[in-house]
């Protein structure tokens, strides 16, 4: 940008590499260079250096429209226990990602139970038993081969009875293309539902800021099987920067509440649109 | 066999005679287009394009099949030799045991890569051992004891102490005493910008000299695939890749990207989660399956 003396073909191009590079896809950044050479002729601002803060405007106005809070919702006392209900691809940092949020949790207070639905993959369990007693806050789970919506089931009961404020459900990592484990997640929510209208009050699925277009699907696979009310993006303390989010958000308006950036319980935060679109362009 | 909108986009340019070069740049920019949305990153794209350009122009177009699809054949070839260009066997050592480490980004797969590898190997008469040398993660071990178990091997661990090299060292020792021929070293997941963490892989090939280095990638792994290969080769110079969770609708460009930028082979990939999931890298179905 810096010694150009106009906006040309030669720079878009390199505005549009910038821009794959992040992982919003081809499609987000024809959208996004379209809306930028529209604004360039009205402002006829044939100026390089109003590029850069054309695209964080364009980029910051897809989490601005229709946007939901962000951060963790804290939980109402009228609707006692708020249910979490964490979902994702394997590998993301679901289980992970209920330690920090569990901690954060308490620290406000909060009375926290976990569920450790994944009663499939090896550890999985003795795994999240680690995080509940970092996070010093109890945990509710059966063997490993157990029927997860059981688990999920007893966690509620566990819930009421005791009080709890937070109750966060972990779930086996999955694959959307997978018919049956996509019907094994769904039942899970179905459950819960049927215990008491209007839980889980938040459905989150875990994403891997690594990941590129498979995020897309992921993220309408779920939404479409479980009604998504936010996105957890991890691993943002990496290089990738995440950008499928974008065009998550324009195409099915589902936002990102936190990001985890880091492996300790303390490697959460709430997602800041401004410090992620700056990030994309660091 | 390609289909969808790579093929609608080519039934449009019929004729006959030579490739023109506006016949080969039209369909250029559709492949360039598959390619990013399969998440091959953005410069290899544009090498690979180049590439099939060269190969394209000038070419006889033949009477049975239209340019584009004539194009299409082109970097469907030169796509599976890039992808199938290196030897893709594991270095096995002459005297055993065969020493291989796992590395990799957190998430990737390399403890279930560690059960399956051990299984396969056992499968082929081998005897493997496991060594669980991620001391970081919540119930690793746990985890590495159990899926040893599932593949029939034993797996070696230390509960105490915090040194991963001695526990890979230590490993070798009880390995050799059990009469192994493959060690299998699982490590803690890590980011290629973590120098300490980097370090460490380093310290632990350094001191086990080990016969295979590989690097254990996520297959729906976007335009990070670049940097994150690139340091861990920098650092490592690893052998080969194994390619995970190519069981779902993951394009899996990452891996053009990183054989690119390390020049490294695909070797295995994950198709599943089960310890049997494991299958040798086929660069024909990696071809198809990237350009959709
Ligand atoms: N660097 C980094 N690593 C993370 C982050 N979140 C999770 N991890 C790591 O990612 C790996 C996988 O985390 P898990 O919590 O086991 O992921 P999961 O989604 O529960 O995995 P499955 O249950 O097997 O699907 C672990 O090594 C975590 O420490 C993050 O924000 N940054
Ligand atoms: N569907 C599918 N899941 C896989 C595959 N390979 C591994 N997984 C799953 O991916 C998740 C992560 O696998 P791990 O073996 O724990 O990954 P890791 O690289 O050892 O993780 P860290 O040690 O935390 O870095 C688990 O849920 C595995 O079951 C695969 O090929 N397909
Ligand atoms: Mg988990
Ligand atoms: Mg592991």
């Amino acid at each position: 940008i810096i010694g150009r003396s106009k906006i040309d073909d030669d720079l878009m191009d390199e505005v549009e590499d910038i821009l794959l590079q992040t992982d919003v896809g081809v499609n987000m950044v024809s959208k996004i260079i379209d809306n930028i050479r529209d604004r360039i002729d009205k402002e006829s601002a044939n100026a390089p250096e109003r590029i850069v803060p054309f695209l964080k405007d364009e980029i910051r106005s897809v989490f601005m429209t229709e946007r939901a809070p962000a951060g963790p919702l804290p939980p109402s006392s009228s609707t006692r226990p708020h249910v979490i209900l964490m979902v994702g691809v394997n590998g993301t940092g679901k289980t992970t990602t209920i330690g920090k949020l569990a901690y954060r949790y308490k620290n406000q207070g909060n009375k926290v139970l976990l569920a450790a639905a994944d009663t499939f993959r090896a550890a999985a369990i003795e795994q999240l038993e680690i995080w509940a007693d970092r996070a010093d806050v109890d945990i509710v789970s059966h063997q490993m081969g157990a029927d997860p919506a059981s688990v999920a089931f007893d966690s509620f009961k566990a819930a009421r009875a005791r009080e709890v404020d937070v109750l966060i459900i972990d779930t086996a990592g999955r694959l959307q293309t997978k018919v049956n484990l996509m019907e094994e997640v769904k039942k899970i929510k179905r459950v819960l539902t049927k215990q008491q209208e209007g839980i889980p009050q938040e459905t989150l699925m875990v994403l891997d800021a690594t990941t590129g277009q498979n995020g897309i699907s992921q993220a309408k696979r779920f939404h479409e099987a479980l009604n998504l009310t936010g996105i957890v993006l991890t691993k943002l303390d990496g290089t990738a920067k995440g950008g499928i989010v974008v065009a998550i958000k324009d195409q099915l308006n589902i936002p990102v509440t936190m990001i985890g950036i880091g492996e300790n319980i303390e490697d959460l935060r709430d997602f800041d649109p401004e410090e992620f679109v700056d990030a994309l362009f660091g | 066999e390609l289909t969808g909108k790579l093929e609608t986009v080519f039934k449009k340019l019929r004729g006959y005679g030579k490739l023109s070069e506006k016949n080969i740049q039209d369909s250029l920019r559709e492949v360039r287009r598959a390619l990013l949305e399969a998440d091959v990153h953005y410069k290899v794209a544009r090498q690979f394009i180049a590439r099939v350009q060269e190969k394209a122009i000038g070419q006889d177009v033949f009477k049975s099949i239209t340019p584009g699809q004539q194009v299409i054949r082109v970097v469907y070839d030169e796509l599976t030799a890039l992808l199938g260009g290196t030897a893709r066997d594991v270095h096995f050592s002459p005297v055993p045991p065969t020493l291989i480490m796992l590395v990799g980004l957190q998430g990737s797969g390399k403890t279930t890569a560690a059960g399956k590898l051990a299984r396969y190997f056992r499968q082929k008469g081998r005897k493997a051992l496991l060594v669980a040398a991620d001391i970081y993660r919540p119930a690793a071990i746990d985890q590495a004891e159990i899926l040893a178990r599932s593949a029939g091997v034993p797996c070696f661990h230390r509960r105490e102490g915090t040194d991963p090299v001695d526990i890979c060292v230590e490993a070798i020792s009880f390995g050799q005493q059990e009469g192994c021929d493959v060690i299998l070293f699982d490590t803690a997941g890590r980011l290629h910008i973590d120098d300490e963490m980097m370090n460490e892989l380093v310290r632990i090939k350094k001191k086990i000299v080990p016969h295979e280095i590989l690097l254990v990638a996520d297959g729906m792994t976007g335009q990070d695939a670049v940097n994150m290969a690139g340091q861990f080769q920098a650092h490592l110079e690893f052998d080969g890749i194994l390619l995970t969770k190519l069981d779902g609708d993951a394009r899996g460009g990452a891996a053009l990207s990183m054989l690119s930028v390390t020049g490294k082979p695909i070797k295995f990939v994950s198709v599943g989660e089960k310890l049997d999931a494991l299958e040798r890298f086929h660069p024909d179905r990696m071809a198809s399956r990237i350009l959709g």
